[in-house]
Order: structure tokens, then C-alpha cells, then sequence
């Protein structure tokens, strides 16, 4: 049977998304938030001995019932295709494969955190974590 | 200024049960 759709809530957010944000990659290398690539996520996960990074499938985006603020994404995660439900604020920031940062409202995103950002959609390849031992 | 390491900024999605 497929896996049971997990609702993950994160806390609101985080002072790291904020441009100009120093952010130390795996290899020790220095560079803000607004300038990361998919490949600096790509060479961190290699090395390092417990991350490992997943493709995570953007399947549906619905606003939230609990509050306009926050929207529900719907992904499908990893090989296994396993569906996961987050709930975030409109302007939380995603990173897509090859794209860069993108959230539900990006204007929002641009406007409270600085950060350049695009609309995240339907389809697009989101980069995720796993642990590589969970398995 | 703070320094945050790069996997503080990608989420763990992955269901806590698998297969």
C-alpha cells in the first residue's frame, strides 16, 4: 500500500532566507543565500556522510484552511514517489532543480525577506533531504 | 554575523515511514 500522507508544519520562518544571509557549504565555502546553486546543494550532500538529497515533485498547491497565510504543498518525494503534505507561510522559499528559489507568493518573498524569488508551480523539482542511513 | 549551514535551508520531506 502507499505510504500515509505526512503533514510536516515548519516554524515560521527562518532568519537564513533573508538576502545577504551567510550560508557555510559542506565544503566549507562562504556565499549567500541569494547566490546558492543547485550544484552547491548537489557537492554538499555528496559530502557529507548523513544527507542525502531527494527530488521532490510539487503535485498540488491549495491555500490552507487554518489561515490565509499559509498554503498546503503537496509533493510527491524520492523514487518511492511517496506523497508528503507541507503546510507553510505563502512566502516560505523552496529550491527548484536548475531554477533557484521559489515560493507560492513570491512577491511577498521579495518583499519581507529580499530574496529573489519565482513562482513555485505545479511540476516543478524541488531539492529536499533524506537521511542516507533511514533506510 | 551568523554563518548557517546549507542544509538548514533545504527540508526533509521524506515520510518518516517508508515503503
Amino acid at each position: 500500500p502507499p505510504p500515509p500522507s505526512n503533514t510536516v508544519v515548519p516554524p515560521s520562518l527562518p532568519p537564513y532566507f533573508i538576502k545577504g544571509s551567510i550560508i557555510q557549504l559542506a565544503d566549507g565555502e562562504l556565499k549567500r543565500v541569494e547566490d546558492l546553486k543547485t550544484e552547491d546543494f548537489i557537492q554538499s550532500a555528496e559530502i557529507s556522510s548523513e544527507l542525502k538529497i531527494d527530488s521532490s515533485t510539487v503535485e498540488r498547491i491549495e491555500g490552507s484552511h487554518t489561515s490565509p497565510n499559509f498554503a498546503v504543498v503537496q509533493f510527491s518525494v524520492g523514487e518511492h514517489r511517496a506523497q508528503v503534505s507541507v503546510e507553510v507561510l505563502v512566502e516560505y522559499p523552496f529550491f527548484v532543480f536548475g531554477q533557484g528559489w521559489s515560493s507560492c507568493c513570491p512577491d511577498r518573498t521579495t518583499q519581507l525577506l529580499e530574496l529573489p524569488c519565482t513562482k513555485l508551480s505545479v511540476g516543478d523539482v524541488c531539492i529536499s533531504l533524506t537521511l542516507k542511513n533511514l533506510r | 554575523v551568523p554563518v548557517f549551514p546549507w542544509h538548514s535551508l533545504v527540508p526533509f520531506l521524506a515520510p518518516t515511514q517508508s515503503d
